[in-house]
């Protein structure tokens, strides 16, 4: 070990396993946690992957393809089911490099899940988890993004045949960005405008069919593609996709809140956000997201600062520890103290989801405005801050920061998106800016705030 | 003095009121600004736009208090180690600190914090930086990412960074041959011309 590191290491007034301890929730996670990664590490399957900035987009995409498809099997043969200890063992063989089935897990399944009717899950969920059935979740278009009511792509109900007629009337209404959409998915959920009985009735979801199951060609009506290079995310192909009039059961839409009868009849959901659940899931686990790159990003920073030598502090003196300089401390200090802050706020969020998610299913549905005003803010706040400290960071390693060598690149690349997918940050705060005033004017009409809000309350 | 009662111990309950009396104050504020757009005229569509700014600033100012609230929680009863959460207590010091410093205008426009205390704090974070200093290598090693995740040479653990730089460079594909194609095809043949 560097012995400038290994002093630093001397000198700490505590033990670092402790706090280990407090971020991995106990030692017993944290020992899980090291043995799932050191069997991914291990792995000689993997083991040998070639560098990954040396790789072609299209080597990026087929690379991640074969990890992906690999750690699924073990995943299953090692009978993970914890989500975290799940992503503890794919992230030490793919770091930063994002699963192919990212969204088929943590968008199709769970919106599934959550918006289905029971018949509708027995049709699609089993499927969907033996991988007969790869999707993804396509809301954005190519001239609408965060505006949902924007939306141009429509489902248009046909009680003749009892079919929607879904459509993307407009080259603006394609729909464009969603991930695995390119080449990966066999099926989607496609969020569309209602026309019912010659109503609008907002936007609702439903299950689309892309391609064929047998040879994956694309089927009638339906145009589909990848997007083409991007910033980062080179392994994930998110697409475009064209649907002309094509024709889905009436059972295609989810309908566990929102319904359709048979006769075209609409009946509407108690609250109109329960459409954009599983947004909210992945807004509130942004925020880990970002705290965990941004404390990789510091751990590179500081170990580096502590190793680097650069110019006498006294006359010919030894070179001083880059991290002794206090400019370079005020550069990444602050970024450390953030990436705890957002680490705790994070997994609170998490919480937060996983207790209102819960009151949700037993049709208690009082606290899902403020989950849903605050995880959009807290996503914008977090995934800002993180991007704007991961590049100090890189900066404050000089020349050096800017090598693929440091790894700043991979993790930068891998962050940054969040500050626009799953809703663009300002239209992000403004939705939790709205939220906010309809508490205040709640607070000033003498209704007291519950929970998080109730500072609201407090005279100025 | 201000109205807060933050001083030089840098208690975290002054802290936190602070940054909840700025979101209060932020939110009013862009609260009565979108009513005056609505009672001179404007559509609530019109004024919000008129007031996004300030919407925008409300919002940003309630995450921060809100990521604050949950860091100092977090102290008080997630960390059992008397030596982790000092350490952990001052950093939290710093996330607070720090944020009132960069934001010093919201803090003091009605006041709340006043000038003395702002220069109290511009010290207070320059003094944190330097009690952070001995713990800085533990609390990124608390996080207890592994190499194979990190993949970055200047943020080995073992810290043999230019030993990994090196090899790094050594094995760019532009050395697999002394001499490049690139000479062959365009550098000679515009050298010989010239």
């Amino acid at each position: 070990v560097n012995p400038d590191l290994a002093r630093e290491r001397k000198r700490a007034t505590f033990d670092p396993i402790q706090l280990t301890y407090v971020l991995y929730n106990g030692p017993e996670r944290v020992r899980r946690k090291r043995y799932l990664q050191s069997l991914a590490i291990n792995d000689p399957v993997i083991a040998n992957s070639p560098d990954w900035h040396t790789l072609s987009r299209e080597q990026k995409y087929e690379e991640v393809m074969r990890k992906t498809v690999y750690y699924t099997n073990r995943v299953q043969e090692l009978g993970l089911t914890d989500p975290e200890e799940i992503f503890s063992y794919w992230e030490a063989g793919m770091a930063h490099e994002n699963s192919a089935f990212g969204l088929h897990s943590s968008m199709f399944i769970p919106t599934i899940e959550k918006m289905g009717t029971e018949e509708q899950k027995q049709a699609w969920i089993p499927r969907s988890l033996s991988y007969e059935i790869i999707g993804t979740y396509a809301q954005t278009e190519l001239g609408h993004g965060t505006f949902v009511r924007g939306l141009e792509t429509t489902a248009t109900y046909d009680p003749k045949s009892k079919e929607f007629v879904i459509n993307s009337p407009t080259l603006t209404s394609t729909k464009f960005w969603p991930g695995a959409l390119g080449k990966t998915s066999n099926y989607c959920i496609v969020m569309a405008q209602l026309l019912t009985q010659g109503q609008n009735c907002g936007i609702q979801a439903f299950i689309v069919p892309l391609r064929r199951l047998d040879n994956h060609q694309a089927l009638p009506g339906v145009t589909v593609g990848d997007i083409g290079t991007k910033f980062g995310y080179e392994s994930i192909d998110n697409g475009f996709l064209k649907l002309n009039h094509v024709r889905v059961p009436r059972m295609n839409m989810l309908m566990r809140y929102a319904k359709v009868l048979e006769d075209g009849t609409f009946i509407k959901p108690d609250n109109d956000k329960l459409v954009y659940g599983s947004m909210v899931f992945i807004r509130s686990v942004i925020t880990n997201d970002a705290a965990r790159s941004l404390g990789q990003a510091c751990t590179i920073a500081i170990r580096y600062s502590a190793v680097r030598r650069q110019t006498e502090v006294s006359p010919k003196g030894e070179e001083a520890q880059v991290l002794d300089y206090q400019t370079q401390q005020h550069r990444v200090f602050p970024a450390l103290a953030t990436s705890y802050a957002l680490w705790f706020a994070g997994r609170y969020m998490v919480d937060v989801y996983l207790r209102v998610t819960e009151q949700i299913e037993k049709g208690a549905l009082e606290e899902l405005p403020q989950l849903h005003g605050l995880s959009s803010g807290l996503k914008a706040f977090s995934s800002w801050a993180a991007s704007r400290m991961l590049e100090e960071c890189r900066m404050s390693c000089g020349g050096h920061g800017y090598s693929n060598a440091s790894g700043f690149s991979k993790i930068y690349v891998d962050l940054t998106p969040a500050c626009t997918y799953e809703g663009e940050n300002m239209v992000m705060m403004l939705q939790s800016a709205r939220f906010l005033l309809k508490c205040f004017a709640q607070a000033k009409s003498g209704a007291k705030l519950p929970g998080l809000v109730s500072c609201l309350n407090r005279p100025l | 003095r201000g109205s807060s009662s933050i001083d030089s111990r840098l208690d975290l309950t002054a802290l936190f009121d602070a940054y909840e009396h700025r979101a209060v104050r932020l939110i009013t504020e862009a609260a009565g600004r979108v009513q005056g757009l609505v009672t001179s005229g404007k559509t609530g569509q019109q004024a919000s736009n008129q007031a996004s700014v300030q919407l925008v600033a409300a919002a940003n100012a309630f995450c921060h208090a809100f990521v604050l609230k949950t860091f100092m929680d977090k102290l008080s009863v997630g960390v059992s180690d008397a030596a982790a959460r000092s350490a952990l207590n001052t950093l939290c010091q710093l996330y607070a600190v720090y944020g009132i410093v960069d934001n010093l205008g919201e803090f003091m426009i009605d006041g709340y914090v006043s000038s003395k205390q702002a220069t109290m704090l511009n010290q207070r974070l320059l003094d944190l930086l330097a009690e952070i200093r001995p713990n800085a290598v533990a609390f990124v090693d608390a996080f207890d990412t592994p190499d194979n995740v990190l993949k970055s040479a200047l943020g080995r653990f073992d810290g043999n960074v230019y030993e990994a730089i090196f090899e790094y460079a050594k094995n760019s594909k532009l050395n697999e041959k002394d001499v490049a194609d690139a000479y062959h095809k365009h550098m000679k043949p515009f050298m010989d011309e010239m």
